[in-house]
């Protein structure tokens, strides 16, 4: 509870007008990002040991799953662009079905990922614009994204299997790539 | 695969060929090399034209431009800059810019248009299969202000439909509000500023409609627009290089490693009246599903 409580604490700073309009100092915004990224850090702790313990059930094994922070609005992701085999876990927090697409960075290869019955689903590799491999500051070996469509429940959750199956294959991204170069 | 050219009418032609390539609803997105796929005459901006085989009204166009930012002294009023809290552009006129390349990516899932502008900005207009909106992802900077002018970077959707200047934004999540080009409900309005004087803040959702509806959804607040008939403006990003005298006592010129901050995100671009299917897409704009990602080595498909 009190892990959670630092996470509220920084979303109850962060409603403050400065820090939605971004109208503070610079040092002040540095220091919003350095609470705000402390908490949801910590607050991941929780979400580890709620994954860990529906999926132990009461066996009492150690922890089998680490869920590391990754950051999808610069496309990287420690886990899916370094493990061969990774699970994907997918909450839906509206009180409706949906489907949406999910986007894992990753290196260029062969991907399967299998639905929560144990299908595989259909899935596409696009590539990760330049203009995003450039951002500042961004270390991440993904290449490409690997995309699914996810059908959730409400208030569902669901996981996802995916496995990496090939690195040399040549053409394994699905789709045609056309580029017009201007003069 | 080998279509390229140096020229732009061989350009228009290749590209309308290359319409069966797609193979999802989205019908070439070109259409068929009647209209320019970009344009970029009277420094009106680059745009490309998109349709959707499912409803052919989805027409429209997207450009980029940016308002330079106005320089002075903060002494009164007039001589205000732009700002944290002031947007005041030194013109009314925003500077649109040109297209540098595009190219085209289609598969099994969805397919998409990736344009690069210049001023550092990508543009990938998208379409899946299994949805009926349109997504635009947008990422703009650095911004460079090497010519020591602060710019404020805005998207323009521009399309057929005559809304005789009035437009609705959300009033902070709550109901939506007409808005009027140069007016105002409570009295007769004077604007000394024409450009900011109509931009109102966009928490969720932008539309104009005249008996058919265009619906931007945003990922963030913005500040929105429509400053030509058929148009929806939306401002995406800002450098600016001086205080504008409101107490923050700084300029919003914020630097990573030295240079500007890049921003990415999305827009949903609808073209449904349904007020339900609307009201789904905001909420799901701002609560999209939390996604897990851990790492499952050792662990066996079989075992999962």
């Amino acid at each position: 509870e009190f892990i959670l409580n630092e996470l509220k604490s920084a979303m109850g700073i962060m409603q403050h007008h400065d820090a939605i309009t971004g109208t503070e100092k610079q040092h002040v915004a540095h220091d919003y990002e350095r609470i705000l990224s402390t908490a949801i850090d910590d607050a991941l702790l929780v979400a580890r040991q709620a994954f860990n313990k529906a999926a132990q059930g009461d066996s009492g094994k150690a922890p089998l799953f680490s869920y590391d922070r990754c950051h999808f609005n610069e496309s990287r992701c420690h886990t899916s662009e370094t493990s061969e085999t990774f699970m994907v876990t997918v909450y839906n927090p509206l009180a409706w079905g949906v489907r949406e697409a999910v986007k894992l960075p990753v290196t260029y290869g062969h991907y399967e990922v299998y639905a929560p019955n144990g299908d595989k689903i259909v899935t596409q590799l696009v590539e990760i614009p330049d203009e995003v491999k450039r951002i500042p500051n961004r270390r991440s070996e993904a290449t490409h994204e690997l995309v699914f469509i996810a059908h959730l429940h409400p208030l569902g959750v669901k996981s996802f299997y995916v496995k990496r199956v090939s690195t040399t294959k040549r053409a394994i991204a699905n789709g045609s790539y056309l580029e017009w170069i201007s003069g | 695969e080998g279509v390229r050219s140096d020229g732009y009418l061989d350009r228009l032609n290749q590209i309308a060929d290359v319409k069966d390539l797609t193979n999802l609803g989205l019908d070439a997105i070109v259409d068929e090399g009647k209209e320019p796929l970009w344009e970029d005459a009277n420094g009106t901006g680059a745009a490309f034209k998109g349709t959707m085989k499912k409803r052919e009204t989805d027409d429209f166009k997207i450009s980029f431009a940016y308002y330079p930012g106005c320089l002075g002294n903060n002494e009164v009023p007039a001589n205000r800059s732009s700002g944290a809290y002031i947007f005041r552009p030194n013109s009314t006129k925003a500077i649109g810019l040109n297209v540098e390349s595009v190219s085209e990516i289609s598969g099994d899932l969805l397919s998409e248009v990736r344009t690069k502008i210049r001023g550092n900005v990508l543009s990938i207009k998208r379409v899946y299969k299994e949805f009926d909106f349109i997504e635009h992802e947008w990422l703009v900077g650095p911004i460079s202000v090497d010519d020591g002018i602060g710019k404020e970077y805005v998207v323009k959707y521009q399309t057929d439909i005559i809304n005789n200047g009035e437009f609705y934004t959300d009033s902070n999540g709550r109901q939506m509000l007409k808005r009027k080009l140069n007016a105002r409900p409570q009295w007769n309005l004077t604007l000394t500023e024409p450009v900011p004087g109509n931009y109102y803040p966009v928490t969720n959702e932008i539309y104009i409609e005249n008996g058919e509806r265009f619906t931007v959804l945003t990922d963030r607040s913005q500040g929105g627009t429509s400053l030509v008939e058929g148009e929806v403006e939306l401002m995406l990003h800002r450098r600016l290089l001086h205080d504008d005298a409101f107490g923050v006592g700084e300029a919003l010129n914020e630097t990573v490693l030295g240079s500007g901050l890049v921003v990415r995100g999305k827009h949903r671009i609808l073209r449904s009246k349904d007020p339900v299917e609307i009201a789904k897409s905001v909420f799901q704009m701002h609560l999209p599903p939390v996604v897990f990602v851990s790492d499952a080595s050792g662990l066996s498909y079989e075992q999962w």
